[in-house]
């Protein structure tokens, strides 16, 4: 039941005038910049936007000040197990998660500054062989993580204090969870994405796994970045982490697949593909944010897609200094962060 | 898209498929 109907759209080419440079930050003592992220901050009564940058043994979180600079607040050290990502609380204030591990995530702690007492604090949230983690709403979190025997998916919720309250389980399909997307303007409906290219749907609420569907064969190893229910569909923003360039368009790096979750039948809706002059199999690392789409491509240039007229509409080329090695949108605004293995962080106005 | 391939739709279906699933 998994129907395609993609239409090809001719790409402008890029402009790279689409994106301002704001401002960059630069930590130096950061060896090998593993990712960057932001979050809200409040401690003196006014809440504003930080920027918060991990490498492998600590995480700093950034303040802006005038004239385009910032100022390092404060660094938790993890000597133990290496940081791996970031996983922000998207409207939480003083709280942010990461994941160590090795190869894979080991570990979830908990970043807190109280601002009654003045202190920084990290708090162990969960460890075992965790495969997909993600910060909800509401100050929540998501993981699925695996047993031998079993696989457990669970939110987690905290307060505004940090501590961590009780947990709910969720129904656990039998194959592994690989990633998760809240469906927006729906607090208690959660999607997933899983090894055999499937489509889970959960009520967080209950627990309750309300849908399997498959997302169809032909474009293996899916990630769901982003969900939104409109007129009784389903609508869910996958990338292709292996994404090609082609001509035919049949290996896009970005997809919007509108599913009838009463019928578990689909329906690709708009494609982006890789921009040209990109060739070879990419491996993208990426991040959506409403309709806007940016990944680091293998040649070390970021690319930003419009997925709703499914183009690229902004190319970043390797900076002078090096590569780009991370990219992320900002919280609640239109900035683009891009980030380099030495630690120097740029944020771009798109 | 074109709906119609996509089978009957429902504008609820989120709380009906939380009806019909079990607990």
């Amino acid at each position: 039941h998994v129907a395609e109907q993609l239409t090809p759209v001719p790409l402008d080419g890029p402009k790279e005038e689409s994106l301002q440079l704001l401002s960059k930050l630069k930590d130096s003592s950061s060896s090998c910049a593993v990712d960057v992220s932001t979050m809200w901050w409040e401690a003196t009564g006014s809440r504003e936007l930080c920027v918060v940058t991990a490498c492998e043994s600590s995480v700093s979180i950034w303040k802006p000040l005038a004239s385009d600079c910032w100022a390092k607040i404060y660094t938790w050290e993890l000597a133990e197990i290496p940081v791996i990502q970031i996983v922000p609380l998207p409207d939480a204030c003083n709280l942010v998660c990461i994941a160590l591990g090795d190869l894979e995530i080991g570990e979830i702690r908990l970043l807190h500054y109280s601002s009654e007492n003045d202190s920084f604090k990290q708090s162990l949230v969960k460890n075992g062989n965790i495969k997909a983690v993600l910060g909800l709403k509401d100050r929540r979190l998501v993981s699925s993580s695996r047993t031998t025997q079993e696989q457990q998916v669970e939110v987690l919720s905290f307060s505004e204090t940090g501590r961590s309250k009780d947990g709910q389980t969720l129904m656990a399909p039998e194959e592994t969870v690989l990633a998760f997307a809240e469906v927006e303007w729906m607090r208690d409906a959660l999607v997933g994405t899983t090894v055999v290219n499937s489509i889970v749907v959960w009520n967080v609420k209950t627990g309750q796994l309300l849908k399997k569907m498959h997302i169809g064969y032909s474009y293996p190893a899916s990630i769901c970045h982003r969900a939104y229910s409109d007129s009784g569909l389903l609508f869910v923003v996958l990338s292709h982490p292996h994404a090609k360039e082609s001509e035919s368009c049949g290996n896009p790096a970005f997809r919007v697949v509108a599913f009838n979750p009463k019928t578990a039948r689909s329906m690709g809706v708009m494609f982006s593909s890789l921009p040209p002059g990109h060739p070879g199999r990419q491996y993208l690392e990426g991040d959506v944010k409403d309709a806007s789409a940016a990944a680091v491509l293998t040649s070390g240039a970021i690319a930003v897609w419009d997925l709703l007229l499914g183009q690229c509409t902004a190319l970043l080329p390797p900076a002078p200094e090096g590569d780009w090695a991370l990219t992320r949108w900002a919280t609640g605004s239109t900035c683009l962060l891009a980030g380099q293995r030495d630690g120097t962080v740029c944020l771009y106005r798109y | 898209c074109n709906g119609s391939d996509l089978g009957p739709i429902s504008l609820n279906w989120f709380e009906e498929l939380s009806a019909e699933a079990p607990p």
